[in-house]
């Protein structure tokens, strides 16, 4: 039965997709059978693992409007533990199209239904929003990892995200909890990052993850090659901080 | 009657708040009445300009689902010459609110409408999605200006962008114009970020504006004293660049 982890923030821009990516492709380093999802109408984590977006026939759309099964739009990658589920722009449109139908928001919880069984692990890349599409895999996911940015406008809008995931805690999704906090792009020599991480690591007490991604351009590089950091890079400071991420989430599911 | 411009790219975390309340603040220091719009859910824009999110009574959302007037949400800034419409974490909800009312589309143009004459600018910061709220931007708006990080994920998603002007132009706002593309965050020691700014002026040729936004860590620290550039650091890079392209914006208005 996989484990479900979606990578979720409102505010854009946060190191998401970079998260979702390279998490999902550490964790299929680690021999774990790893799918990422890409629930982003940009389908930035589709082209992050080398696909091009404007030859994808089947994605995560057609599943959540009920056109197809999940299953025929998997993809194989370049690594062997590691699949996709595409997206393509088509997908800009599910939010309008699933508001009048009934249980708009368990769609991708039923169609994730029949293959949860062939992974260890299923890495969902939301959009920047708390629309339709992230409340969706909301309601599907075990847990949630949060990106933040050190800056200050990222700061804000945690109090948004923590109330939404406790509303769908409620309502949806009783098991959903905060796997961590992953601070991103963090620049050292940067006041105001150290700032961020002390208030954050205060507030959020237990679930900031030790590990701290640094601003490392071969991370911005390693989508126009269509390659995780650590197939770009794997010598690189984020492909070492991604490392560590993923050793950490593998040692919370599997000691605890 | 006001020029109306929207700040708009779906691609998270490109610059587009930071470019609103900065623009908004430079053309409001040229002593041009100026309103800024705030139309994002996250309602940064309206943090950046001094205000608490959380004590807004009043915003964009009330306007655009018939319930008050914008006039009544207007707040007056620390300068002169500039106004807010702020917006509230409500608006997340207008997107499903509106979507079955007749005129989807059209109910910011119709909310401005009273107050057009009493403003040289209104600049309006939309969220990072193309769903309803940027749709009321698009065709509310004269003229979007589009912010573009110089990374790879922000190219992909420009094509997306343009389509969708494209669209709002051909059946809801013929006037609709691109008034041109600003490189932000450019960090000159960075490979990528000449690559993309090549690539970006071979593609968009006639629209790129000659001012760069240079990566300057006063603008991200200048958000948490609820201050534009211009009030919290007039000598830095940031300040000096957005008054550029405050007069590159001038210029086009005012010289043809
Ligand atoms: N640690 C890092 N160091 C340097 N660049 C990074 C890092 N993490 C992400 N980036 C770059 O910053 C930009 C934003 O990251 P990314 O696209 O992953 O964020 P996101 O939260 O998924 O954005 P969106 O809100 O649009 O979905 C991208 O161009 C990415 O390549
Ligand atoms: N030129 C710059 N130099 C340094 N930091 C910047 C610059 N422009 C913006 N920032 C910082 O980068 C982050 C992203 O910018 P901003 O929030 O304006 O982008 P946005 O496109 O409005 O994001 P969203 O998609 O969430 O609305 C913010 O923390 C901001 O302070
Ligand atoms: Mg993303
Ligand atoms: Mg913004």
């Amino acid at each position: 039965m996989a484990i479900i982890i979606s990578i979720c923030n409102q505010k854009g821009g946060v190191g998401k997709t970079t998260t979702s990516v390279n998490l999902a492709a550490c964790l299929a380093a680690a021999e774990k059978r790893t799918l990422l999802l890409d629930l982003d109408p940009q389908a930035n984590a589709t082209t992050g693992v080398g696909f091009n977006k404007s030859e994808i026939k089947r994605s995560s759309y057609q599943a959540l409007i009920g056109k197809d099964s999940i299953e025929s739009s998997v993809l194989k990658t370049e690594m062997n533990y590691l699949s996709l589920v595409p997206s393509q722009s088509a997908l800009v449109g599910a939010e309008l199209e699933l508001v009048g139908i009934v249980s708009r928001e368990t769609r991708l919880k039923n169609c994730i239904k029949p293959i949860i069984n062939q992974y260890d692990y299923i890495i969902i890349d939301c959009p920047p929003s708390l629309g339709l599409l992230t409340l969706n895999a909301l309601t599907a996911t075990n847990y949630v990892i949060i990106p933040v940015q050190c800056e200050y406008y990222a700061m804000e809008g945690l109090a948004d995200l923590k109330r939404t995931i406790y509303l769908v805690k409620q309502r949806l999704n009783p098991s959903l909890e905060i796997k961590g906090i992953v601070l991103t792009m963090f620049d050292s020599r940067n006041n105001l990052a150290h700032q961020v991480s002390e208030e954050l690591r205060k507030h959020f007490n237990e679930v900031v993850f030790n590990v701290v991604i640094p601003r490392n351009v071969r991370l911005s590089e390693a989508p126009s090659y269509g390659k995780p950091i650590i197939l770009y890079d794997v010598k690189s400071k984020g492909a070492q901080s991604y490392f560590e991420l993923a050793k950490e989430v593998l040692k919370q599911d599997f000691e605890v």
